[in-house]
């Protein structure tokens, strides 16, 4: 699960 | 990360190490716009604000140092590299590049994730991407014939972005909270730009002959 401003992409 | 993304990851950094070689090989920046690699060195500081303070994975961080690192030596290459700088098409790069700036962070401030410092040059640097292809495109327009390694770089990366639709198709069907609405539609212009030159790239293959970009 990840909040929206988690960003794992480039 | 899924097959589609590491594709698009590895495309993306094909484009860079073809760039880079045809740099270094032929110390030529000739058919390179750079205001395209200055707008992609911005696009990278400006998404990878999170480098020191989120660790996603080796990986993650690995690979964007190397975009980072190359697209800032890349634009230092073509300033100030004494033999290189010569071959830089400086009257064909006219691209008046700071309405792309402008309308990309004027867009990122009305439409972003959160309203904080991070997100908001995220978002910017979604939105810059997606048309930081144009002064390049325009370039070669104008240059008319294209060299291999110029035609190889913009067809890498114009392919990288089309790995990561498929990605975002694939993270959708299988990850029940993926909303990356930002991306994906920044993603489809971005990809939409490069369509008449994958078709006369696809053409120039098809023919064995020289891309010609009608002027």
């Amino acid at each position: 699960d990840y909040d929206d401003d988690y960003h794992d992409e480039l | 990360m899924n097959i589609f993304r590491l594709a698009g990851d590895m495309t993306h950094l094909i484009s860079v190490l073809v760039l880079l070689l045809k740099i270094y090989a032929t110390k030529s920046c000739s058919g390179i716009s750079l205001k395209t690699q200055e707008l992609y060195a911005i696009v990278f500081v400006t998404r990878y604000l999170d480098l020191f303070t989120d660790f996603i994975s080796l990986y993650n961080t690995v690979m964007k140092l190397v975009f980072i690192g190359s697209s800032l030596a890349i634009v230092w290459c073509m300033r100030y590299h004494r033999v290189v700088r010569r071959s830089y098409d400086r009257e064909l790069d006219t691209f008046r590049y700071w309405i792309l700036l402008g309308v990309s962070f004027i867009l990122a401030l009305v439409l972003h994730e959160k309203f904080t410092l991070q997100e908001v040059f995220w978002a910017f640097s979604i939105y810059l991407e997606a048309v930081a292809i144009l002064p390049q495109l325009v370039l070669l327009q104008r240059s008319g014939n294209v060299d291999n390694l110029a035609g190889q770089y913009v067809f890498f990366l114009g392919a990288y972005r089309a790995f990561y639709i498929l990605n975002w198709i694939y993270r959708y069907l299988t990850e029940q909270r993926f909303t990356r609405w930002i991306s994906c539609v920044s993603g489809l212009v971005q990809t939409a730009l490069y369509a008449d030159f994958f078709y006369y790239y696809f053409i120039s293959w098809k023919n064995n002959a020289k891309l010609q970009l009608p002027a």
